[in-house]
């Protein structure tokens, strides 16, 4: 079963 | 004070019906130089980042940076009530809490003037960093959209692979599977119809298909899209304006 990471995984909050 | 003219409302429309669908409150951050907004949907999968340059507007002014929290539900009902042909402007005070849209159709002399609530929206702007992709292609959007809403049909998973001369799009669920299978190449006599590739690294990944079919709403806004991919980071989907873009940034499927 393939995962689903979030965008905040790779983009943090400036 | 902000007051921001576009030529026809259409346009404006247009942009907001390419993310409307997946993300409602979004911070419209306008400064002097144009309008930017970044939004994620609710199952923070999918990042919507859109950027209006000065040079979209038929006149722009904006004295102070003002930030426009919107429901998008709300701004699609007043755009509604607009004529595509009408000229639209944007007008909001430095401190608004509200944002007024002057429709006006100068042959008819008609002027409709509507009046949308501001909220006060919470969101994190994302820094969306310079990635260095594996592949870039280049493909009309129509063509990308026929792809995804055919394939996604099959799948709520949809693999892409790319490799040296080999663009594949892939679906196998539980009713059965389909593949369709591109090769760049370029169309003289018609040069948006051209698929083009730039491939560093093969990929092969695979993505939502549910989220994808969100991304080609963005395909009204432009002939071609632009799809960036790497195996390490969000795939960016790209539509470009005249001035501007809208983009999606979407993390794959990992298989675990």
């Amino acid at each position: 079963m393939a995962a689903q990471p979030t965008i905040s995984r790779f983009f943090k909050p400036v | 004070m902000l007051e921001a003219k576009f030529e026809e409302a259409s346009l404006f429309k247009r942009i907001i019906d390419g993310f409307k669908d997946c993300v409602q409150l979004v911070n419209f951050q306008c400064k002097e130089d144009g309008i930017i907004a970044q939004a994620v949907d609710d199952s923070r999968v999918l990042l919507v980042s859109l950027e209006i340059g000065i040079e979209a507007f038929q006149n722009y002014r904006c004295d102070h940076p003002v930030t426009l929290g919107i429901d998008l539900t709300s701004l699609s009902k007043i755009l509604r009530c607009g004529n595509n042909s009408d000229t639209l402007t944007l007008i909001a005070d430095d401190t608004p809490d509200t944002v007024l849209l002057l429709f006006e159709d100068t042959k008819k002399d008609r002027v409709a003037e509507y009046s949308l609530k501001l909220m006060d929206i919470d969101a994190a702007f994302l820094k969306i960093e310079d990635l260095a992709y594996d592949c870039t292609l280049m493909m009309p959007s129509s063509e990308f959209s026929k792809i995804v809403r055919d394939l996604s049909q099959l799948s709520d998973s949809l693999n892409i692979m790319i490799t040296k001369e080999t663009i594949k799009f892939v679906a196998d669920g539980d009713i059965g599977s389909g593949s369709v299978i591109l090769k760049p190449f370029v169309n003289m006599d018609k040069p948006e119809d051209s698929i083009k590739l730039e491939m560093d690294q093969p990929v092969d990944l695979t993505f939502g298909s549910k989220y994808l079919l969100d991304i080609v709403k963005g395909s009204a806004l432009a002939e071609k899209v632009g799809i960036r991919l790497s195996s390490e980071a969000p795939a960016l989907f790209q539509f470009d304006l005249k001035s501007g873009y809208l983009q999606f940034f979407l993390a794959p499927k990992f298989n675990d």
